[in-house]
């Protein structure tokens, strides 16, 4: 564990917990994509299968079992929760999300590190992980207007792909052997979607104005 | 390589 992946880790966590806390404490889940919360949800499943046959450390397993229970719940508060449901904005998120995990599974037969089941949906995983923000990112479009605690869930989703790309460099330069080509691409990918974001919530923070994207 | 198929990251 080095600096940059705890920065990741802590990050990610962090986008969570502020994600949560709106839709728990303000009861609105206005501006939140739950296709992409959904995808989130697949990603997590089909990511930590070796959760109990596979371990690597205490903080490993209780991190998997945050990210799998809060995903889970953020898409029950979001369908079934009687007053959060309402403040969904259906008609700004009509990506066709499902659609994104085709091309993520046939790529994932064809391009992994060994073909058995657990490793193709492991590889899986990475490959949707890499697109599961894009219903968000068109939802964020659609709305323009984007309230603090969003923007701020967003900006720490994005800051965990940085510490991770981060990690990556300085494990590569301190073990042998680091060589994770799938990881890479399709982390640096992802992070590459946060770009533009990143570019106009450092120009709202810049000149302390409210988040807005351009049309 | 070793640390292949760990998946030690989360």
């Amino acid at each position: 564990m080095n600096i940059f992946r705890l920065a990741g880790d802590m990050t990610h966590l962090a986008s969570v917990l502020v994600l949560l806390l709106k839709i728990h404490t303000i009861k609105s889940c206005a501006g939140i994509s739950l296709k992409t919360q959904e995808l989130f949800a697949i990603v997590f499943l089909t990511r930590y299968l070796d959760l109990f046959t596979n371990f690597i450390s205490i903080y490993n397993t209780i991190m998997k079992l945050i990210f799998l229970g809060s995903s889970f719940s953020i898409v029950w508060y979001i369908r079934r929760h009687r007053v959060v449901r309402r403040s969904y904005d259906k008609d700004q998120d009509t990506f066709r999300h499902f659609f994104l995990m085709w091309p993520c599974l046939i790529l994932a037969i064809f391009i992994n590190e060994k073909f058995t089941l657990k490793e193709v949906m492991w590889t899986f995983s990475i490959y949707l992980e890499a697109i599961a923000i894009l219903p968000q990112l068109v939802m964020l479009q659609r709305t323009r207007n984007i309230d603090n605690l969003t923007g701020q869930y967003i900006f720490l989703l994005g800051a965990y792909r940085a510490f991770y790309i981060l990690n990556w460099i300085y494990r590569y330069f301190t073990e042998e052997h680091y060589v994770h080509w799938i990881t890479w691409v399709a982390g640096v990918i992802q992070t590459l979607l946060y770009g533009d974001f990143f570019y106009y919530y450092f120009q709202s923070w810049k000149n302390n104005v409210k988040l807005e994207l351009p049309a | 390589a070793k640390a292949h198929l760990d998946h030690d990251e989360l």
